[in-house]
């Protein structure tokens, strides 16, 4: 997946860093010291319709079925993650206990066309 | 809003930059205490000493968390009272994650101090949110033959807390020669204060929803 240049027009993924003591979180949250909050954004025109940037063979489903019933489909596609990874936090909690946990799909790594 | 051209996914108008920035911290904040089910960011009150917590997380297992929604917790004893008798010390910890979680191992680490008397025994008991003298319950014993840092293994069964999520350890000493009256007072055996605090390490996960009842196929 692209990363977004400020102009870009088409499905890409616009990256923003995190710091934890930009939140004034880093007495709460000891590791790591901040993450990267992605997401995506940018145009789908049809003939990138099912192009998550990894599967061909989805693009080229989507693509003939959208030749076969026609050309100009009604609804549109959408820019969306298509890869998302885990983020491993060390913080206290209310109690002052420190936990270690794993908290799923938080990081964007891809976006592609719906 | 900027006069920049318009938003590339919906066409409406774009933001300037300080206020993108200003909208991306605040989904960052939404989006961690989701992640972390938390409502609000917890309010730090009793900052724990550096030198403590870094110990502790050295002898946490050095592999990070095992994957699906399992979860490690330090908890350190917030009183420690060694008033009750020569021979005993009670541990106090609050434990509320275990409410909604499930524990399926629990260590108690305890630090010997170095003027150790040979070898001893330690019984662990559980005891009611308020005090031992009604109900107490057996949970382990333990001999310890050195000083220094001894990871003593609990019944995950027995660490079930109460709705207030308080946890109360009882330790009782003796030695091993059942005829020997001599113990030394625990506050000569038992590190309690700054980075020797006693701490519970607890792995526990998430209780799945519905959790108990037969899974229907």
């Amino acid at each position: 997946t692209p990363t977004c240049a400020p102009e870009t027009p088409l499905c890409c993924r616009r990256d923003h860093y995190v710091d934890f003591q930009e939140l004034g979180w880093r007495d709460w949250i000891l590791q790591p010291e901040g993450y990267h909050l992605n997401y995506c954004s940018g145009q789908c025109p049809p003939h990138l319709a099912g192009s998550p940037g990894i599967a061909a063979s989805f693009h080229s489903a989507v693509f003939s079925l959208l030749k076969a019933n026609n050309p100009w489909p009604a609804g549109s596609s959408c820019c969306v993650p298509t890869a998302r990874r885990p983020l491993s936090l060390l913080y206290l909690d209310h109690d002052g206990n420190v936990v270690k946990t794993d908290v799923p799909d938080m990081v964007v790594e891809a976006c592609g066309c719906s | 809003q900027s006069t920049r051209s318009a938003c590339p996914s919906c066409g409406g108008p774009t933001l300037a930059p300080q206020g993108e920035r200003a909208l991306v911290l605040e989904l960052a904040k939404k989006q961690i205490l989701e992640g972390l089910h938390l409502t609000s960011r917890p309010r730090v009150t009793r900052p724990l000493p550096q030198a403590a917590l870094a110990r502790a997380l050295r002898r946490l297992q050095p592999r990070s968390v095992a994957p699906g929604n399992q979860e490690e917790v330090i908890s350190f004893a917030t009183i420690v009272d060694k008033s009750t008798s020569t021979y005993r010390c009670m541990l106090t910890f609050q434990l509320s994650p275990l409410r909604s979680h499930h524990l399926y191992h629990a260590r108690l680490w305890l630090h010997v101090s170095p003027s150790f008397p040979g070898s001893l025994y330690l019984r662990i008991f559980r005891c009611g949110t308020r005090n031992c003298r009604g109900s107490r319950t057996f949970l382990a014993e333990h001999r310890m033959t050195s000083s220094g840092w001894h990871a003593l293994t609990l019944p995950s069964s027995g660490l079930r807390s109460e709705h207030s999520g308080v946890v109360k350890l009882q330790l009782d000493y003796r030695r091993p020669d059942p005829n020997s009256t001599v113990v030394p007072r625990p506050r000569r055996l038992l590190d309690t204060e700054g980075q020797l605090r006693p701490f519970l390490e607890l792995k526990i996960r998430a209780n799945e929803p519905g959790a108990g009842r037969a899974r229907r196929r």
